[in-house]
Order: structure tokens, then C-alpha cells, then sequence
């Protein structure tokens, strides 16, 4: 944070678009900064208005060389913007340096990357040493700009001065204009958590739901919860499914029609890849849960009410499937969430139900919670 | 051929950096030249903490990749300090 740790007094700010830059169409201008306040709505309890004319909390402009704040811009280059943190008058106002060659893609310079930056420093946050963290000074190109996430030191530290968002607020629904629902931080033990796809690596089990996950390793007792974003910059939130083929060092994850695989942290070359290459017919849209069975080296694809297997050794799709899950896998919920090998039996996830199915007795040993997982 | 060629870049160079940490890193403006006169250790100190800040290796020298990450576009808002 700034000196003093200036944070705004309040939830609800305003915003004002002064001007416009002439390299993109108004709309464009509108659209990324609208993007750049909702990076931090996500994870506070702020929210936004815009106004069209007076003083408003944050006033941003665009303008070029000595603008009025004796901290001139300096033509191409160099200097993109600045902000300054809360408070009356200049305080909260963001400028963008107009000699800058504006752009909505990844080329140039980003204006939402640098809206998302700067909104930062008008919200209290100061620059970050994290090279990951939205709020590192130097500006950095991004090639995938729908994979962009808040890095955890970012939620930490706007964190630190509003807190999480809060509940009732992500339940609120405008009468005029509904409100989508918000990424808010998963509690372990909410007896009514589900999760969307479990997964081991190199001998830990990741348990994802939402933009986080919860690591359980042999090195800590206590699950420790961690963005994907901070894993893995360019994977999506809310997975639909993942599964680990240890013998490639690899796990895959999958989210609607597109799978990637990672290694350790890095997002393997050539992907995301389509779930149609994997065999699937084109009328499947999502996989819901997926397990690789390390010795006869199959993997089990859960969709709907029913699983297909598919030869990692021929890596196509085995013949006389989907099967019904119910047929090979009785006692067990037909929709499935996630699905788990562990001590020689395989759990399946299915909303806040976990079922533990032996293999060998083709039946339900027991059933649990789906946070037993995380000590509770 | 430019027998002073080296030691001009060298001297842009420099100020570029003293810029850059007056600019970033609150280095005090008024004493620069007595510190390029007589003494660099402020200078090299402010070098390091800006290496370490910005995650390069900290030498307190001018090497070619903090010439590089300090010729990279960025935010105005100074990395230490606050606007003066």
C-alpha cells in the first residue's frame, strides 16, 4: 500500500470518463475500463457506478506531455499512465499518456492492462516487487488476453485494505440490471461445498473450485487454498474436469470444449487443444470428471450418465463406449463432479457427496462428505 | 573516429539511471552531481534497491539487463516513495 495506507472510507465508488483517446472507438475505452474495475469488484466487496458529468471519485483522462499535475507525460514510451491513491480532488484520478499507441489487443499497449494497473494504485495499492502480480511496475505484453487473472500478491493485497467480497451483496440482484454472481473466496469447510474437478500431482491432490484450488501435500497437514491463476497464468477458472498421467509428468485439465495439459507450472505448447480430438463425437460439449488408471493405462471420461474410456497407448478412444455409469459403477451418483484414485479405491464427487467405490467389489463402501479431503 | 564514444554513452547512460531513481526510487535530485563527483556508493545503494525490487540480479552496477528493464515501458508511480 501507499504511505499511510490510504484506502477509500466507502464501498461504492464513482468513475468518470473525462476524455477519450483518438486510437480506439469510445466504446472500446468504455468496454476496458468497465473490464479493468471489474478485476478488483471480483474480489472486494467495492462496487462502481459511472457518471457523465461533475466530480467523481475517479476521474480518468487521457492527455499528453504537462497535463496539470507538474508530472508531465514524456511522448512514446517510457511513461504509460499514472494514478494516485485515495482521497479528495486528484486524489483516485487516473491518467493515460495519449502519445501511447492505445490498443485492445496484445499488441501495442493494452489499455485494459494498464486500466487494471493504475485503477490499483487508485484503490491504495502501490507497486508490487512480484513480477507476476498485476501491480509490477514494468509493463509486460500478454498473449492470451481472456486468460488474464489477478495474481494472489494483487487479491492479498487489495484484500488487506477491503477484505473479501462479500455475501449478501453476491446475492443481490439490480431490479433493473441483474448482477452476475462472483468468484468469492471457497470456505473448506461449507458442508455444501462441491468441487469441480480433482486431479493428483507428483503425489499431491489438487481439488479445484472456482479461480482456486486446495493443495493437499505430504508436507503440510493443512490444505493450503492457492489461485490457478497463480499456478498457471493462462489456465480458465471453474474446470470442468482434470486428471494426471504420471507416466507423461502431465495433468489435463478441461473447461467446455477445450483441454490443456501442464507440466509441474507450465502450460504445455500447442494447447488448449479441442475435446473433439480426444474422439469425442461433436455432440459432447463438456466433460464432467476424469480419472487415469496408471497400470492398465485407460482413462475414464464421466459425461452426464455416462463414462467413456480412452487408450493412453493408442490415445483414441475405446470401442463399445459410453457405457451407462450406473452399469459399471453402481451405488454411485449418476452426475459426477470429480472423480479420485486413492488407497485402491476411486471417489467419486457428486455435489457435497463423496463416494467411495471398490473397484474389485464393484460396489459403494462408503460415503463422505466431499471436504473430507480437507480436514473437516 | 570518436575517441570520447564510449565515455558519452556511458555518461548518457548514467543519467538515464539518475532519472530513473529520482523518478522511482527517491533519489534527492540536489546532490546528484556530488554524488558523481566524489562518491557513487548512494547512487550504487539505490541501483541495488532498485535490482531488488524489480527482481534482477543485484550487483549496485549498471549492467546491460538494468539497462534493458529500465528502458521498458511502465507506470509513472514512483516504485519507493510516493510522488513529491
Amino acid at each position: 500500500t501507499f504511505p499511510g495506507t490510504p484506502k477509500w472510507s466507502k464501498t461504492h465508488l464513482t468513475y468518470r470518463i473525462v476524455n477519450y483517446t483518438p486510437d480506439l472507438p469510445r466504446e472500446a475505452v468504455d468496454a476496458a475500463i468497465e473490464k479493468a474495475l471489474g478485476v478488483w469488484k471480483e474480489v472486494t466487496p467495492l462496487t462502481f457506478s459511472r457518471m457523465d458529468e461533475g466530480e467523481a471519485d475517479i476521474m480518468i483522462s487521457f492527455a499528453v506531455g504537462e497535463h496539470g499535475d507538474f508530472y508531465p507525460f514524456d511522448g512514446p514510451g517510457a511513461i504509460l499512465a499514472h494514478a494516485y491513491p485515495p482521497g479528495s480532488g486528484i486524489h483516485g484520478d487516473v491518467h493515460f499518456d495519449d502519445d501511447e499507441k492505445w490498443t485492445e489487443k496484445a499488441a501495442g499497449t493494452n489499455l485494459f492492462f494498464v486500466a487494471a494497473h493504475e485503477l490499483g494504485h487508485a484503490l491504495g495499492l502501490m507497486h508490487s516487487a512480484n513480477p507476476e502480480a498485476l501491480m509490477y511496475p514494468v509493463y509486460r505484453s500478454f498473449k492470451d488476453l481472456a486468460s488474464f487473472r489477478l495474481s494472489q500478491d494483487d487479491v492479498d493485497g487489495i484484500q488487506f485494505l477491503y477484505g473479501s467480497p462479500t455475501t449478501p451483496k453476491n446475492n443481490y440482484v439490480a431490479p433493473t440490471e441483474p448482477v452476475p454472481p462472483r468468484s468469492k473466496t471457497p470456505a473448506k469447510c461449507d458442508p455444501a461445498l462441491s468441487f469441480d474437478a480433482v486431479s493428483t500431482l507428483r503425489g499431491e491432490i489438487l481439488f479445484f473450485k472456482d479461480r482456486y484450488f486446495w493443495r493437499r501435500s505430504h508436507w503440510s497437514a493443512e490444505p493450503g487454498l492457492h489461485l490457478i491463476s497463480s499456478f498457471w497464468p493462462s489456465l480458465p477458472s471453474n474446470l470442468d474436469a482434470a486428471y494426471e498421467v504420471s507416466s507423461k509428468d502431465t495433468v489435463f485439465v478441461f473447461k467446455g470444449n477445450k483441454f490443456w495439459a501442464v507440466r509441474g507450472n507450465e502450460v504445455q505448447a500447442g494447447y488448449p487443444r479441442n475435446i473433439h480430438t480426444l474422439g469425442f463425437p461433436s455432440t459432447i460439449r463438456k466433460i464432467d470428471a476424469a480419472i487415469s488408471d496408471k497400470e492398465q493405462k485407460k482413462t475414464y471420461f464421466f459425461v452426464e450418465d455416462k463414462y467413456w474410456r480412452f487408450d493412453e497407448k493408442t490415445q483414441s478412444m475405446e470401442r463399445g463406449f459410453p457405457r451407462p455409469i450406473e452399469d459399471d459403477f453402481p451405488g454411485v451418483e449418476p452426475k459426477v463432479d470429480a472423480v479420485l484414485e486413492a488407497f485402491g479405491f476411486l471417489y467419486f464427487f457428486s455435489g457435497s457427496s463423496q463416494y467411495e467405490f471398490d473397484p474389485n467389489a464393484k460396489r459403494v463402501t462408503h460415503i463422505f462428505k466431499t471436504n473430507s479431503w480437507l480436514l473437516c | 573516429y570518436p575517441v570520447n564514444g564510449d565515455r558519452e554513452e556511458e555518461d548518457s547512460n548514467m543519467d538515464l539511471v539518475q532519472r530513473y531513481l529520482e523518478n522511482y526510487y527517491n533519489l534527492t535530485k540536489k546532490v546528484e552531481n556530488i554524488y558523481r563527483r566524489r562518491d557513487s556508493s548512494p547512487i550504487d545503494n539505490k541501483i541495488r534497491e532498485m535490482q531488488k525490487f524489480l527482481g534482477l540480479e543485484v550487483t549496485g552496477k549498471l549492467d546491460s539487463s538494468t539497462l534493458e528493464m529500465i528502458r521498458k515501458p511502465r507506470c509513472g508511480v514512483p516504485d519507493v516513495g510516493h510522488f513529491t
